[in-house]
């Protein structure tokens, strides 16, 4: 599913250079459950986003799906996203002026699902994150890991075979961290839903079936 | 140093309305590390905000230092806060067009100190969270973590008494989470920091010298 080479990621000019991938190799089969770990700062956020086509590398191969994609343009990428992966962003990014429902059915609203079906998908899939109390709420009037929760609704509301998940439990207490878990758990048994997922919690870890540690923009085990 | 009965807080009206404290009291003592836990949406940040004078109770006492807060205006609140308050938000809240030690810099400068005594203690804030090489960058620039150690350093750099932290080390891995509880430690014995924190880490909540839980908008241990 995703074939990486050579990965290098640099920002900044001259004295304000830093390289923030130094070259990474990365596999991931189909229907692997995959945790990214490493320090802060070690470059998984940049790494995810570049697997999300939300960025581009400044130099490796990236294939998606036999798709090569790191050179696409916007436009190709927007829709590659759209077509084939979900994702939770580190800070979430909910538009604070929908409510949580309307910002979970946004994406089907960008894949012309129509407007009685979008509401019926976004209500299920709010209720699976235990927010079926809370849809009419906008960003401002939710907790933290009631946003982080929205933001995994919308991430799985199209179905998608590839979920990109930054730090997804980061802001929830053990329980509800668990039964995310569990959710992803059951997509995965049903649909073969595939996982990459950025962790700094040790059982998040232990509970994927591989783990890919990131140290200083290199794969180091 | 903190004293609160029978705090309410209620959010919206008529069919709409959310009682998310349902009649909070809580003690702080002088020099006391406390670790405020309970599950996503059970009124934490809500509470936090409260006692650090950005919102208000619907009802209820709170005195803090002997000084009745709950009913101050606006005008106020900002002036017990910048006497008395260091703030580490859930979402960070930086200024997303300043550098890092811009933004750490900004409380002194409400506090009226010079300009190159303000850079040299902010960059010292930020030296002592690791992150010296990232004082020019943007929030943008920066990792999720990192933002939230911006947010540290400045909460830290007018050497407040009390310290309000609401999941201060929800983004960073284990050793730097724990290298900042050994900042706050280090905090706690020099200068006899109180601490409130708000945290889902089991081993935060361990760290502190006692737990409050709150559940469902009352304290239950
Ligand atoms: N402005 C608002 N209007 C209506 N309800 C609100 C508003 N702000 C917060 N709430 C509700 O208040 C409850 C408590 O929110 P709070 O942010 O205090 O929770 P929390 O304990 O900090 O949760 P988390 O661990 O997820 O950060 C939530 O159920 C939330 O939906
Ligand atoms: N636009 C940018 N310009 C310069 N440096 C950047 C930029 N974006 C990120 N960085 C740097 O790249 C490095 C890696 O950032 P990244 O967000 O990928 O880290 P991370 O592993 O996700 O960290 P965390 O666990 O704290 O979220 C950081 O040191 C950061 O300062
Ligand atoms: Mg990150
Ligand atoms: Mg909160």
């Amino acid at each position: 599913v995703i074939k990486i080479r050579d990965l290098i990621k640099t920002y900044g000019e001259g004295t304000a250079e830093v390289q923030v991938l130094k070259g990474v190799d990365i596999d991931v089969g189909r229907h692997e459950i995959v945790a990214l770990c490493g320090p802060s700062g070690s470059g998984k956020s940049t790494l995810l986003n570049i697997i999300g086509c939300l960025d581009k590398p400044s130099s490796g191969t990236y294939l998606l799906e036999g798709e090569d994609v790191a050179n696409y343009d916007r436009g190709a990428q927007a829709n590659v996203r759209l077509r084939k992966l979900g994702f939770v962003f580190q800070s979430f990014h909910l538009l604070s002026d929908q409510t949580a429902i309307e910002n979970v059915m946004l994406p089907l609203q960008y894949a012309g699902v129509p407007v009685k079906e979008r509401q019926g998908r976004a209500a299920e899939a709010l209720a699976r994150v235990e927010l079926q109390d809370r849809m009419d709420h906008r960003p401002n009037q939710l907790s933290g890991g009631q946003k982080q929760r929205v933001a995994i609704a919308r991430s799985l509301v199209t179905e998608p075979s590839l979920l990109l998940a930054d730090e997804p439990t980061g802001a929830l207490d053990s329980r509800t961290g668990k039964s995310v878990l569990q959710l992803l758990e059951q997509l995965h048994e049903e649909r073969g839903l595939t996982v990459v997922m950025v962790t700094h919690d040790v059982e998040v870890a232990a509970w994927a079936h591989r783990r890919i540690a990131l140290l200083d923009g290199k794969i180091s085990a």
